[in-house]
């Protein structure tokens, strides 16, 4: 027990400094164990420094930033235990859009071999998908399913609905 | 394995049958707040096995069930399917292709198919749990809930080592 | 006390239905003691019906219908316990276009009441203000502001960094 | 009554002086992730008499005074100053402008300020109090708050409507 914990926990650290840098586009973070002596019991440190700052608490960071760093960790996890596929409910909805980028291109090289079902209200998450679907309720209160092409999709600029082909 | 479709009728705000092609890489969903994203992720949670109608934002596991709409009267029965490949045997089974399916009626009882044969609910959480997707597994993040991975304290975050160890 | 609480009750009450078909574009919503009998302990139902669709509890809203019922509720606050200023951060974060549009209307009404300092990522709520600061950090690790002119703001458009003119 | 103008320097990502001009009516804040805008909010909760670091995201007071860069060196002193405008007499006091300012040193000594003269926290918080903008009233929601307006039991809810009273 304590070993494969021991082995699981340094395969996602090292996942996670790389993660990091990566949806940060520099920046450092760690992953510590707060009493190496107990591994039975012992917390876990998170440490993220975007790039250009000092090291801080966790707390300090904005809500983006703490997003990010989330998402790092969850990429980081996904690397050492893998699934064959993920379902994310708009993880990226604070995210500033060079972020968003990022993440999207992150998701793009990682969907070799992970299926994503990913729901968002962003365009640079919708850029990077395979497929696009709506979903609206031109009946009110009854959902229905519209296949949309990027560029029929004047969602966010036009009237605030989804426009369809 | 990946997941290829979905088939919902009856589930929360899907009174008209809807069905989704995935594809393996990225399949976006996207659509006016309320229009029943997140309904999509409920459903695939729910034929997954999910026994915790909270976890599904409702009170009581009826409310999963079509209430009805200013249109549509309420229906009695909520069914969803789940169409996974598995041409990668990477499911503990002989199928090249399996469908899980679950059907609520508004008596309270329940049902289940494996691949559209009668099962119990115990038959689905085995093979997933034997494919390494049981609930602990990092393959859906919720609305709201990205930043729940970095968990306050640092006694909470061991879960994640221990469930990928 | 008790006399307070419930003429307190009864005024927001009122304006909380007015606001939520404001920020909803219909529908109705209703606030009800619990034990009107007991003034002193009662607690308090919040009903919200979106328009189209049945009256059904809160937990089953869609993310963005929630903290748009909850900015109702706001606003609703405001009107009886008026306040010179209200500092609103991202508040207006997972609502689709159509809704950031009627939540940065209202906003514009009852600015000549209240004073608003609003952090936003949100073009509808941008395009509403009468005064647009940027922040960043050019120098890594340290805040400055630029002025900034909407025409300029090419923030989520282009390269997602500020543009200032 | 209303906020014309804040002033801060050393306070948080604030290395180097900032003042802000609010405008009377709708003022918007807008930038990158961690650029500095809840920060922002941060400077005005505190200079109002904040009391808790955590509602600050620090972990203890001292966090607020900024900590350095990659480029500058930590500052021993974090100030901010808010100036408002009473030609209206809202606050209780004869001055038609009011400088509030608070003063932290790295020692752990507070300093107050009224219209620049050293002051007690006390004569803020009562100046505020008995003008209605106590630490209950509805004038500051932060990141990520908005849906805990709605709050998800009913017996918490009549806090609401008690401090509205
Ligand atoms: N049993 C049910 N019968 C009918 N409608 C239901 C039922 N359960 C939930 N709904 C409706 O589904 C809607 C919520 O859908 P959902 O949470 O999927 O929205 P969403 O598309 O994710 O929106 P957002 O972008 O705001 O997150 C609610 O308006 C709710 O009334
Ligand atoms: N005492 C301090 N010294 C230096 N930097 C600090 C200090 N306290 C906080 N910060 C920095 O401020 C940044 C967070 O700023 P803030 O929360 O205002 O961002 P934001 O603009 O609101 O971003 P978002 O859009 O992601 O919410 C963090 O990166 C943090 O490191
Ligand atoms: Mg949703
Ligand atoms: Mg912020």
């Amino acid at each position: 027990m304590t070993r494969k914990f021991n082995e699981t926990f340094a395969l996602i650290r090292t996942y996670f400094q790389e993660t990091f840098t990566a949806m940060f586009g520099g920046g450092e973070a760690d992953l510590l164990l707060e009493d190496p002596d107990d591994l039975l019991e012992t917390g876990i440190n998170i440490y993220a420094r975007p790039p250009g700052k000092k090291r801080q608490s966790l707390s300090l960071l904005s809500g983006g930033e703490k997003s990010l760093t989330a998402i790092a960790l969850l990429f980081a996890i996904l690397h050492v235990r893998p699934v064959p596929f993920c379902v994310l409910d708009e993880v990226e909805a604070s995210l500033d859009e060079a972020n968003v980028d990022r993440f999207a291109n992150y998701l793009r090289t990682f969907s070799s071999q992970t299926q994503f079902i990913v729901i968002t209200h962003r365009k640079g998450t919708m850029i990077a998908s395979d497929i696009l679907y709506g979903v609206t309720m031109e009946e009110s209160g009854v959902s229905r399913l519209v296949s949309v092409k990027l560029e029929d999709y004047a969602y966010d600029e036009a009237e605030g609905v989804l426009q369809t082909g | 394995m990946h997941l290829k479709r979905l088939e919902v009728t009856g589930f929360k705000s899907f009174a008209a049958p809807l069905d989704i092609d995935f594809n393996e890489g990225i399949t976006s969903i996207v659509g006016p707040n309320g229009s029943g994203k997140s309904n999509v992720a409920d459903g695939i949670r729910w034929v997954l096995g999910e026994q915790s109608a909270k976890q599904l934002r409702g009170a009581k596991m009826e409310d999963v069930i079509f209430a009805g709409s200013d249109s549509r009267k309420r229906v009695n029965i909520a069914e969803v399917s789940l169409i996974l490949d598995n041409e990668d045997e990477y499911m503990m089974s002989d199928f090249s292709e399996i469908s899980l399916t679950r059907r609520l009626y508004r008596t309270g009882e329940s049902e289940y198919f494996l691949n559209r044969k009668p099962c119990r609910r115990k038959d689905i959480v085995d093979l997933l749990v034997d494919s390494g997707l049981g609930k602990d597994a990092y393959s859906m993040i919720g609305q709201g809930e990205v930043d729940q991975i970095l968990s306050s304290k640092p006694e909470d975050r061991r879960t994640i080592f221990e469930d990928a160890a």
